[in-house]
């Protein structure tokens, strides 16, 4: 649940806080 | 061995020996060599020139050159430690090594911490956080309120803010991530311990033996 989750949390969570693209090939 | 490959890898600019850089990361000799071949890759996307741009920094992450993002512009800003707007090969695999399986949990929460310091000025402010919120919401599918988004900050914030100052400084932050361990997940890049096999060309060509 969004709302109990901490703001650092919900960020880090993010798919668009990934590199994993990087190595996509 | 490799001479004329050597040559022309030394004329590229920001290359740097992999032996030093393997010295200076979780990473081994291998390792360095194969982040080179993806290296070449990212850099050589859209400008052929031996270097990250922006555009193709962004192009690699979201498959769209002309998507701008929050996080993707801030990581690149910390990739790009000489600030001249690219990054360069040994910018690459130093930055990188932060995100290894095996590199020390103290840079991890460091490097998190810049990134979240948006406006680099040494603390994490309200701000900053609301507005890393409001980014993410923007870029998901996630719909919350603006009550909803002050409550999460606010109580985020005032878990975090441990001296009620209105910022979170480098020890407050490494306090809450002690508390919070899954904060640095995203930290951690486990493909970064396959990187050989995900670039096997480069074991046929390898030129420099682990052994040296």
């Amino acid at each position: 649940k969004p709302v109990s989750m901490n703001a650092f949390e919900l960020i880090s969570r993010s798919q668009s806080f990934s590199l994993d693209n990087l190595f996509e090939k | 061995m490799g001479c004329v490959s050597s040559k022309r890898r030394k004329q590229e600019p920001g290359y740097e020996e992999p032996t030093v850089l393997a010295a200076e990361t979780p990473f081994t000799v291998s390792e360095v060599e194969a982040l080179h071949e993806l290296f070449k890759k990212l850099s050589n996307a859209i400008i052929a020139d031996g270097l990250i741009h922006r555009e193709e920094f962004q192009l690699a992450l979201f498959r769209n050159r002309n998507r701008r993002n929050l996080f993707a512009d801030r990581i690149f800003d910390l990739f790009d430690v000489k600030r001249n707007g690219v990054i360069e090969f040994g910018e690459f695999v130093r930055s990188l090594g932060v995100f290894h399986p095996n590199a020390p949990v103290a840079d991890k929460i460091a490097f998190a911490f810049r990134l979240y310091d948006l406006r680099q000025t040494g603390f994490i402010e309200r701000e900053e956080l609301k507005e890393m919120v409001l980014a993410l919401l923007h870029e998901s599918d996630l719909a919350l309120s603006e009550d909803v988004v002050e409550t999460i900050v606010d109580k985020t914030f005032g878990e975090a803010d441990t001296q009620g100052d209105g910022k979170i400084d480098p020890e407050e932050w490494k306090e809450f991530v002690s508390k919070h361990p899954s904060l640095i997940k995203n930290m951690t890049l486990p493909y970064l311990k396959d990187i050989t096999l995900a670039f096997p060309s480069f074991v046929v060509r390898s030129e420099v033996d682990e052994s040296d």
